[in-house]
């Protein structure tokens, strides 16, 4: 195809983005950076903070009066969890009540990130509609490119929320250091922690939103994926795609070698890490009696 | 698997109308 097809093609794909996403990367780079002028993020890091935080979960607006005390200065030079101290999580409590109630606190707090990844399902299917072509694919394969893709999309998507100190929840307006997460107890405390060390390594690519928008296509018309049943007009698609996000790291990132290479070098990266994460939510299900997964996400992870 | 993935399938028919999720 002709370099100006390639280049409207990343256009295109770069606006459904920026339509389909609530956080851009180049948003979530400037709070984490504290460039957000007043609106420093409030800043979950222990139990205590999560209890006082956990009404604001999955608000898109935090009312400001509520918010404004508790969030580190933006003077302090970006967010990390440095400044915070020693995290005592919820090891230094002794008392039974205070650790039940610690536990429920916990899996409500899952329960709302499973509101979030449900939510950030439905914004991956728009964006996929939007891949020129998508739509005309069989409705089957279209399911299948979605069951498959969407977890490595989300974890993708996460990466530039994340510093190495702790990630944006909650549309940018909440900090949650990596020291809580880990934390949490069994099996939460290792959900989050393959993501960080993926994340941190993935952000030294240093890709910017309209390169994220065609990496992102090209993991979702992976033609590989189990049950496809018709892959030629998947590959043909991923083909094209394939070539815009060259064309694109290539104008994007004069000076970055092998970048391209680099980046498909993530997707295997990618699917290891979608493994260990369905193991974990598998393990969630049977050690939680309180637990129930969100319909969407049962539909997505059984028989993945 | 249209059947078996009815939230994914209502998802990706609707392209306007929000899905209860």
């Amino acid at each position: 195809p002709e370099a100006a097809d390639l280049r409207a093609l990343a256009r295109h794909l770069y606006e459904a983005y920026l339509k389909y996403f609530p956080l851009t990367k180049a948003k979530a780079r400037a709070i984490l950076s504290g460039k957000n002028g007043d609106n420093a993020p409030f800043v979950i890091h222990d139990m205590k903070s999560l209890m006082e935080g956990e009404q604001f979960i999955n608000c898109r607006q935090i009312p400001i009066q509520e918010h404004q005390p508790q969030t580190l200065s933006a003077g302090l030079g970006g967010v990390t969890g440095v400044h915070l101290g020693p995290d005592c999580g919820i090891l230094g409590m002794t008392n039974i009540s205070e650790q039940g109630s610690a536990d429920a606190l916990e899996l409500r707090f899952f329960h709302s990130c499973q509101s979030r990844s449900a939510e950030g399902v439905r914004e991956v299917t728009e964006f996929a509609k939007s891949i020129p072509g998508f739509i005309n694919l069989d409705l089957n394969d279209q399911v299948t490119l979605l069951k498959y893709g969407v977890i490595e999309v989300l974890i993708i998507m996460m990466a530039p929320l994340m510093n190495k100190d702790g990630t944006l929840i909650s549309y940018g307006q909440i900090f949650m250091t990596r020291e809580f997460l880990k934390s949490l107890r069994k099996p939460f405390c290792q959900m989050m922690e393959p993501k960080f060390e993926f994340s941190v390594k993935f952000n030294t690519l240093e890709l910017d939103d309209s390169d994220m928008a065609l990496f992102l296509a090209v993991i979702i018309l992976s033609g590989d994926r189990p049950g496809l049943l018709n892959v030629k007009p998947i590959e043909q698609l991923q083909e094209t795609v394939l070539h815009s996000l060259e064309l694109q790291l290539k104008l994007n990132h004069p000076d970055s070698v092998q970048l391209f290479a680099k980046l498909l070098q993530k997707m295997t990266d990618l699917r290891q890490i979608v493994t260990d994460h369905v193991h974990l939510i598998q393990l969630l299900k049977k050690t939680e009696v309180d637990m129930c997964l969100h319909p969407l996400l049962q539909e997505i992870m059984k028989d993945l | 698997l249209k059947e078996k993935h009815k939230i994914l399938h209502q998802l990706l028919q609707n392209s306007t109308s929000p899905v209860d999720l």
